[in-house]
């Protein structure tokens, strides 16, 4: 289904977006 | 963490989760923290996915004839492109500081929002999918009201044509969400369930036939005849409505329960 694969590509998008937030204050922890 | 009632959405949603929930507790550990790279790109990638969910949403909500549907998922819509800007926000404004305090809230927020957003339509396809197999469900109670008023051989026939394309329907479909629940207890009671209708289909039919020849010959114990055609039809309708029931439950649903 199409909305299927489009919220995959929300989830693509925004784990790219949070891993890039994350990685910023890993090193701080 | 949320539990998510079938392995698709859990599939969509679960490592995203994950990582919003990391997120969260790295930046309330991290307090003041490092200061923030430039997320503009990764937050640009994300709106043009929104907007592809959204084109791919509004479609969806056009072609449907589910009005439920279509009242429901315009909303998480909404939530998810509301998200989108929160996201677009903190990202200008991460720009302008990259420790700014406000902007990480807005960039939580926006990471939940997206999730949630996404989350809610996820769910509110799912249901509209079950309410389709639902209504397979609800033809076949109705072909099997019909059972009590066979009384020829012709319309027995008649009966079968229309039963047997429906009832290979609700097999086929109710197979394939019992494989997609998450929930073992419901997905086991779906297949006890068509289990059960598929032993008692033949058995129905069998006793159908035999009401039918009692009643073309000399009709004597046509009576028991038709009662026990009845209580086979009732058993099969109690396993159909059962099976309505579990399709329509969550996890969720569960949980509030208990």
């Amino acid at each position: 289904e199409m909305i299927l694969e489009a919220a995959k590509g929300i989830m693509a998008a925004s784990s790219a977006l949070v891993r890039a937030a994350n990685a910023a204050q890993k090193e701080l922890i | 963490m949320p539990v998510f009632h079938t392995k698709t959405i859990e599939s969509i949603l679960e490592p995203v989760a994950q990582q919003v929930s990391r997120l969260v507790i790295l930046h309330e550990e991290a307090e003041d923290g490092n200061a923030m790279p430039d997320l503009s790109r990764p937050v640009q990638a994300v709106s043009i996915a929104v907007t592809n969910l959204v084109k791919v949403g509004r479609e969806t909500i056009n072609n449907s004839d589910d009005d439920i549907l279509k009242q429901d998922m315009p909303n998480s819509l909404a939530r998810v492109e509301d998200a989108s800007q929160l996201l677009e926000h903190a990202s200008a404004m991460l720009r302008a500081d990259p420790y700014s305090g406000p902007a990480r809230k807005k960039l939580i927020e926006g990471s939940r929002g997206i999730l949630q957003g996404t989350s809610a339509l996820l769910l509110c396809f799912d249901e509209s999918e079950v309410r389709k197999i639902i209504r397979e469900c609800k033809r076949v109670l109705d072909y099997l009201a019909v059972s009590e008023v066979i009384d020829t051989m012709e319309d027995l026939v008649q009966f079968l044509k229309d039963l047997s394309p429906c009832l290979s329907k609700v097999t086929r479909e109710v197979s394939a969400r019992e494989k997609e629940l998450t929930h073992q207890v419901h997905s086991e009671i779906l297949v006890r369930c068509m289990e059960q209708v598929k032993i008692l289909a033949p058995i129905l039919i069998c006793s159908m036939k035999v009401y039918i020849h009692i009643v073309e010959q000399d009709g004597k114990g046509a009576g028991e005849a038709a009662e026990n055609r009845n209580y086979l039809a009732a058993r099969m309708s109690d396993e159909i409505q059962e099976i309505i029931r579990v399709l329509q439950l969550t996890t969720y649903d569960e949980d509030q329960s208990e």
